[in-house]
């Protein structure tokens, strides 16, 4: 059984993959270099 | 031993109370020690509030120059954006809590109130300072402490400050810089006008045997917390109200300068100084909210190499 | 009058005695209590209305009890009886819950279950009432219509310690956690529903059908991102036309997010969660089912 609930955590990664989800995450990311580079 | 803080001693808190040591030194109480309970249930209150401000009181008792503060509980009192009063039927509700409080076998005094300052940093505006040294009249010992739910969660530790206020007239001696904080400018005015009239006092914790138990067991929920948070999806407003903030204050730093164009050959050095600080404050400012942005980027890019780039 | 009064109430205990409850109800009810021929003080009339109404309500009748209620609901609020006002206040869930407005039900229903004296005047309250109006709550948040107001019903319910005790709470938990729930939880839960709780609404389907088959959707709108009419269908163990109307009608009431493709018969449930937030939650599950592994492996002593 836990075997099984090992591989049934490795199944569950990577977490999310949606191209949603790395548009919004590049977003995050570009926001606060932005803001960084206005604070420089 | 680290229960014995929790024991209330009645003939030594009466006896205090009697020998009043603060009436002669307005700086007596240096010390405040408030309990993981007490913490927890003004903070959580606190951001219930959202952006209106709340209001509660803490009882506890004292110890030399300490005040310990042991439990709170909230008013129901109506908040704004701009103050808090406990109207008259938050008076009726103090009373009624302390006597049944009393009646259910809990003898510890209120020491002091608590208030939110949603956004806007741990400090006594004018209101406030009014309040406390009717308190300080009326019911000593009294602290005043203010919570900020905002900054708690983008710095991710408590922003919480704990006062009292100077008697009327009083002269303090010369400050010691407390740890510096953004005061937003349409806040600047009242925090300045005010800011002597009043001393931080020093904050630490404490937490009873059982506290211990039951945080170790909220582990695993604290770590779970920890990876699964992200201080820059929560902080959206508070940073977009920050950067706006610091934006005024660019603008109003530089029109000064521009009136003091000549000023740099008539401008006694006072004043060039006075520039200085002005600008120095808003760059440490802009510094800050960067960092904080910089930290909440940081989690965000771990956590995407902990649990996205695994490949199967 | 006065005679007709006694008459009239001898006769209902006769037949309350033979147990032909709506009979002694009919029989109180000729009683004129707003007669100006004597003097009737509040409490007799308030005390013949809820008896009356409980009454009829012994053969399920809310119609006439309602009757009765509405006219106790205006004395009821001077009473200081408190054995009466009680006594109105189950009359008042039980009318709700037959005529199905669950939710109002429930809230009463838990109302009821808080009463901290166990003594009112001459009135012993047992453990055991208690208990039956606190699962006639959960009985009827499950029933009630999904959606926020329910929700919060149900939270409430399953933070009271005191339901866990209940016979009901596995289907409460599951509810709650938004869980599929099985044939056979819900024939089992169907065995505790009175008659009213089982009749059939004009599609043929009990109440219970609806609100499994509304439940289970909307579980299953957290589980899958889309799904054909066809499994969604068997998961339900309704027909796949059948799912395809209920789903539409829940999107429709905005108790759904999501879209139906009908060439292809899929529907696409939506999560209006950013992107961002689902991540987090999607680490919070990884990390709990870590911590879950961890303490498996703690058990058994590795």
């Amino acid at each position: 059984s836990l075997l099984r609930q090992v591989s049934s955590l490795l199944r569950r990664l990577p977490v999310i993959e949606s191209g949603k989800f790395q548009d919004d995450f590049l977003m995050e990311y570009n926001d606060t270099l932005l803001i960084t580079y206005l604070a420089m | 031993s680290s229960d014995s803080i929790f024991y209330f001693d009645d003939a030594a808190q009466t006896k205090f109370l009697q020998d009043k040591p603060w009436v002669n030194d307005p700086h007596y109480f240096k010390r405040v020690k408030i309990s993981a309970l007490a913490l927890l249930k003004m903070v959580v209150h606190a951001r219930s509030g959202g952006t209106i401000e709340v209001m509660g009181l803490m009882q506890g008792k004292t110890d030399g120059d300490s005040i310990i503060v042991m439990d709170a509980f909230a008013l129901p009192v109506e908040g704004t954006e701009t103050r808090v009063n406990a109207q008259a039927d938050a008076y009726e509700y103090m009373v009624d809590y302390s006597t049944i409080n009393k009646q259910a076998g809990r003898p510890e005094n209120v020491v002091g109130w608590y208030h939110s300052h949603p956004g806007y940093g741990c400090w006594l505006s004018g209101i406030d300072v009014s309040t406390q040294m009717l308190n300080q009249q009326y019911q000593e010992p009294f602290l005043a402490v203010v919570i900020d739910p905002t900054r708690t969660v983008s710095a991710g530790k408590v922003e919480i400050g704990a006062f009292r206020t100077y008697p009327e007239g009083y002269k303090p001696p010369d400050e010691p810089v407390s740890e510096y904080q953004t005061i937003p400018l349409n806040k600047i005015e009242d925090f300045g006008v005010h800011c002597k009239q009043y001393y931080a006092l020093d904050i630490t914790y404490f937490k009873s045997s059982l506290d211990c138990h039951l945080l170790d067991l909220l582990w695993n929920k604290y770590w779970v917390n920890t990876l699964s948070s992200s201080s820059l999806l929560g902080n959206g407003d508070y940073v977009a109200g920050q950067i706006s903030d610091l934006a005024e204050k660019l603008e109003q730093a530089e029109n000064q300068l521009a009136h003091s164009r000549f000023g740099p050959l008539m401008a006694p050095p006072q004043r060039k100084k006075e520039d200085d600080s002005q600008l120095a404050k808003i760059t440490r400012d802009s510094a800050k909210i960067t960092v904080e942005q910089v930290h909440g980027l940081m989690s965000q890019v771990i956590k995407d190499i902990l649990f996205n780039s695994v490949s199967q | 009058e006065e005679q007709v009064l006694v008459i009239r109430e001898k006769l209902a205990e006769l037949y309350e005695s033979e147990q032909q409850w709506s009979k002694a109800a009919q029989m109180l009810s000729g009683i004129d209590l707003d007669s100006c021929m004597r003097m009737i003080d509040d409490t007799f009339r308030l005390s013949k209305c809820v008896q009356i109404a409980r009454l009829y309500l012994e053969d399920d009748d809310a119609y006439n009890a309602e009757a009765f209620i509405n006219k106790a609901s205006f004395l009821v609020s001077s009473s200081q009886h408190e054995v009466l006002n009680l006594q109105y206040k189950v009359c008042y869930a039980r009318i709700l819950d037959l005529k199905r407005k669950f939710l109002e039900a429930a809230l009463r229903y838990y109302d009821i279950s808080q009463i901290e004296k166990r003594q009112i005047e001459d009135e012993e309250i047992d453990e055991e009432a208690l208990e039956q109006a606190l699962s006639a709550a959960v009985t009827c948040t499950i029933l009630a219509a999904a959606g926020p107001q329910r929700s919060r019903v149900l939270a409430t319910l399953y933070k009271d310690e005191r339901c866990s005790k209940l016979k009901i709470y596995p289907i409460l938990q599951k509810v709650y956690l938004e869980r599929i729930l099985r044939k056979p939880e819900i024939d089992a839960f169907a065995e505790e529903l009175k008659g009213h709780q089982k009749a059939l609404l004009p599609d043929n389907f009990t109440v219970l059908d609806r609100a499994m088959i509304e439940h289970n959707l909307l579980s299953a709108s957290k589980l899958y991102k889309n799904i054909s009419f066809h499994e969604l269908g068997t998961l339900l163990g309704i027909p796949p036309p059948k799912a395809e109307k209920i789903a539409s009608r829940m999107i429709y009431e905005d108790r759904m997010k999501g879209s139906i493709d009908q060439v292809e018969a899929i529907i696409h449930f939506e999560d209006d969660t950013e992107e961002l937030e689902q991540w987090d939650q999607q680490i919070v599950g990884v990390c709990q089912a870590l911590n879950d592994i961890l303490d498996s492996m703690a058990k058994k002593g590795f």
